[in-house]
């Protein structure tokens, strides 16, 4: 499990807070507005009150600890520009900031910020992806139990598919293997993998599970 | 291509707007201000100022028409909710609503949104599904010409699997089928196949399109 940061609890902040709690990961959520802490109080690790542009007060709260520290402050975008420089002065190893523009998004680029996301605009393009029939790779649903995944050929998966056999020891079916940017789908048996080629496995979780242990994940 | 209707170019209607012309279909973006009909006018096929909840001045755009019709109208909650219940009226096939809160989502829904979508919030959901490790059916991706589709069993998709041999007469492989709710992933060749089943089929996109076209779509 990960260890989580997650400043400004609007409705976007919110949502990843108590979605990454969900997730079974440890979560601490910082608001300034304390009507905004008390509504996920229950829902997360650690809520506390806090200005994160308060340099002291981030610094308590150990920065360089967390795995992902997402800075969800939209509308007032020199407390974010402020708290970003901030969270990686003090040694923040992964930054997602939210942006309310594009300007911003530049900006949060520049001074540092490892992801930026626009949720409006960012859900539009989505949107529109689906309802325009654009095959956005969201795949029909295969239920919770089943995934998609992509498995590097190392020294372990040596040989032909044939060879590896992988519908009857692990359960899992490869549709596709990718090899320089071009991608084979429905690939022959006969076909001799090489190192770095990608194997597009579909199959149970635990099968998936079984085979990126076997190989050596 | 469809015909689409987005009223209301906010950040998120703006963004859907722009990608759905973008994507080679025919656009009408509609707002009230001036100076958001503006900024879309070379965006779009036609742009307009129009009062949504003005139901003679929303006829006069063809409801009928259009294959899908977003309302990005956020704020102002009652006119979204009044731009639902008047497109529905005057025979809107698809009604896609943004919402800004859970309450506001619920009462479109009752009201005949065929899908509602909270920008902020659901953007929140998916980050953290994607920071906290949920393999999202997000599938590793397979290139801009291949793609994961659904496609629905019926009479011209009848007997088992080995029968129709999809690999060998559209080059397409069927990784899943769905029924009842259940999916069973690598399906057994011998497998009857019954009406409404669920093929899950990973191909490319013309290798799709044939198929979908031999079914009837
Ligand atoms: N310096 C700060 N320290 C901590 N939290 C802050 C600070 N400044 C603003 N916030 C909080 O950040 C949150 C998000 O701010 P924003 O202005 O983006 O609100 P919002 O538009 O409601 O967000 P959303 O669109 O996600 O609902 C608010 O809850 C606000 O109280
Ligand atoms: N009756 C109406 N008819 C047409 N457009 C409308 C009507 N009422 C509001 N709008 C427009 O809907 C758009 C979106 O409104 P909203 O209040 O959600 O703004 P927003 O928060 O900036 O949106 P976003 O979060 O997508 O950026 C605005 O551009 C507004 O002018």
């Amino acid at each position: 499990t990960k260890q989580c940061l997650v400043i400004g609890l609007g409705r976007f902040g919110t949502a990843v807070a108590t979605t990454l709690y969900e997730l079974g990961h440890e979560v601490v959520a910082v608001d300034v507005v304390e009507d905004h802490v008390q509504k996920v109080t229950n829902l997360v690790t650690h809520a506390a009150i806090l200005d994160a542009t308060d340099e002291r007060a981030l610094r308590s709260l150990g920065i360089p600890d967390f795995d992902e520290i997402v800075i969800a402050i939209g509308t007032d975008i020199k407390a974010n520009i402020l708290t970003t420089i901030a969270a990686k002065s003090l040694g923040a190893r992964r930054v997602v900031c939210k942006a309310t523009d594009e300007v911003s998004a530049r900006v949060l680029e520049k001074i540092g910020a490892d992801e930026v996301i626009r949720p409006e605009h960012d859900m539009g393009v989505r949107t529109a992806q689906r309802l325009g029939g654009v095959r956005r790779k969201d795949t029909p649903d295969l239920g919770p139990n089943t995934s998609i995944v992509e498995v590097e050929v190392n020294e372990r998966l040596r040989g032909t598919l044939k060879d590896l056999n992988l519908p009857n020891r692990f359960g899992v079916q490869v549709i596709a293997v990718g090899r320089g940017g071009r991608m084979e789908v429905a690939p022959r048996a006969d076909e001799e993998l090489r190192p770095h080629d990608v194997l597009i496995v579909v199959g149970d979780n635990h099968a998936i599970e079984e085979l990126r242990r076997y190989r050596g994940d």
